[in-house]
């Protein structure tokens, strides 16, 4: 029942979005963070090929079933995090990046992550002052259980605040840091560790920036109607 | 060709700009560099610029005492200084209806690409995806040249005596990574982070090419029965229509090695 095949035509020089129909898992292993479970992770292919051709393009992602929510706690303030419905005390530790001449390597992503998970932490909070991390930190984070909160790249000290006040409006180019913005949640979205887009650290981005990333990573309306339990609506099955 | 992605991660050199008399249609034509000989040398990438020229002891490894003092910083040298070619080939012949995309997942800031001969731009911005259909472009011997020059960031700032978190923070600017100018817990870093500093690769596929596909799932009586719902854009190459059939299948691997499709 985990395979699909659907037919569909593409005129020459098209570019179309295409949404297979879903797929229908009974109790699938879930993904949880480091400590509340087992990391199960599934490999997602799709393929296409074209008549007359063949094979013309294959992609593949390591994928995990898990619903993560959270919202701002009255009584405290604070953020409270759920993850397939079961509320996460959050232990968590900054990461700024693991070499300060970008000599990024997946052999390094594995042992920072796996001794983040050694200490017993469930979260990694990249700092808005550092990178849109790599594809492989959150690989290994997927692996370990290590939830992540992202920071997009605006930070108090740089944007908006000193004396004098430097950069109040942000960057100069607030349709690049769009397009970078997308461009990055397209990199990285499918990694059951991707917890939480965050618009910078200990600042708010500049409105329009800040509206425009509330704006584009808002759930989409057809997975919004989840209760208490992480059900949806029945009508929506 | 083979369907896929092959990374270009071995094989690079790098020369600083300022001492390359040769333009990016000659580097990738008519004189391309032979070898790590001066001012060429071997280069790190994915990396920095910095990174290359630590690794050829060209400057002192920043990370050992007061040595990052030993560096010129970018504020003083001018960004020239810091404005790098980097130079690699590869093997590909394409069969009928192949096509080949150059991708580079990231690079700061920007950068102007030559491949045998003829030259793409690639716009300003650290945190962005670059793809180059380059099929049109392949030498057709399969042998390509090709050479990318590398700018830093538009805005690499000015340390001020004291220091301080982010320097004078004229790289905030740009769209690229804060840190560079120096915080309460790291140095300046003199290049700012500039360089193709991550994957480069060449993908080839066929008339239709799968790009960005999403997952996501949802969850129905607890947990127990769950949708996944894939969606990708697609793109048709070809100069006809063409008729596809789209798969996606998932498997898990259960212990013991047995793999349930």
């Amino acid at each position: 029942e985990h395979l699909q095949t659907q037919h569909l035509s593409i005129s020459p020089g098209a570019h179309v979005q295409y949404t297979f129909p879903q797929l229908f898992f009974y109790k699938p292993n879930l993904w949880w963070p480091n400590g509340m479970g087992k990391q199960s992770l599934y490999t997602v292919r799709i393929s296409v090929d074209v008549k007359g051709y063949g094979e013309s393009d294959l992609w593949s992602h390591l994928f995990g079933f898990r619903k993560i929510e959270s919202h701002i706690d009255n009584a405290t303030g604070g953020r409270l995090f759920k993850v397939n419905g079961q509320p996460i005390f959050i232990r968590g530790g900054n990461w700024i990046l693991s070499d300060g001449l970008l000599r990024l390597s997946k052999k390094r992503y594995k042992t920072d992550i796996k001794f983040h998970a050694d200490m017993n932490m469930n979260m990694i909070r990249c700092w808005g002052g550092g990178l849109a991390e790599r594809p492989e930190f959150y690989h290994y984070c997927d692996i370990y259980g290590l939830l992540v909160w992202q920071e997009f790249w605006i930070t108090g000290d740089v944007d908006g605040r000193g004396v004098p006040v430097s950069n109040p409006d942000g960057p100069l180019d607030h349709d690049l840091f769009m397009l970078c913005a997308r461009d990055t949640v397209k990199l990285l979205r499918n990694h059951p560790s991707l917890a939480l887009w965050v618009g910078g650290n200990e600042q708010v981005p500049p409105e329009d920036i800040n509206k425009a990333l509330k704006n584009d990573l808002k759930l989409h309306p057809y997975f919004k109607n989840s209760n208490e339990t992480g059900n949806f609506t029945e009508d929506l099955s | 060709a083979s369907i896929g992605k092959t990374k270009l991660d071995s094989g690079w050199l790098a020369a600083r700009s300022t001492e390359v008399g040769l333009s990016g249609t000659q580097l990738t034509t008519s004189h391309p560099p032979t070898g790590p000989a001066k001012p060429w040398m071997e280069a790190v990438v994915p990396g920095t610029v910095l990174a290359t020229l630590v690794k050829n002891k060209a400057v002192p490894d920043p990370f050992y005492g007061l040595e990052n003092e030993m560096i010129l910083d970018i504020a003083d040298s001018g960004r020239e200084y810091y404005t790098f070619w980097f130079f690699t080939t590869f093997q590909c012949k394409l069969s009928e209806n192949q096509h080949l995309d150059l991708n580079f997942r990231a690079i700061n800031y920007s950068a102007e690409v030559y491949l045998n001969g003829q030259k793409r731009v690639l716009q300003k911005g650290m945190f962005r995806r670059h793809s180059l259909d380059v099929t049109d472009i392949l030498h057709p011997d399969g042998q390509n040249l090709l050479a990318v020059l590398v700018h830093p960031p538009d805005h690499p700032g000015t340390i001020p005596p004291e220091g301080g978190q982010g320097g004078d923070h004229e790289i905030g600017k740009d769209v690229a990574t804060q840190y560079v100018e120096g915080w309460d817990w790291i140095a300046p870093i003199r290049d700012r982070n500039t360089g193709i500093w991550d994957e480069v690769s060449i993908s080839v596929t066929g008339p239709v090419k799968i790009i960005d596909p999403h997952l996501v799932s949802s969850f129905f009586d607890n947990y127990t029965r769950v949708y996944l719902h894939a969606s990708t854009e697609l793109e048709n190459r070809s100069t006809w229509v063409a008729e596809c059939s789209l798969s996606i299948q998932v498997t898990t691997d259960l212990e013991g090695g047995v793999c349930l499709v």
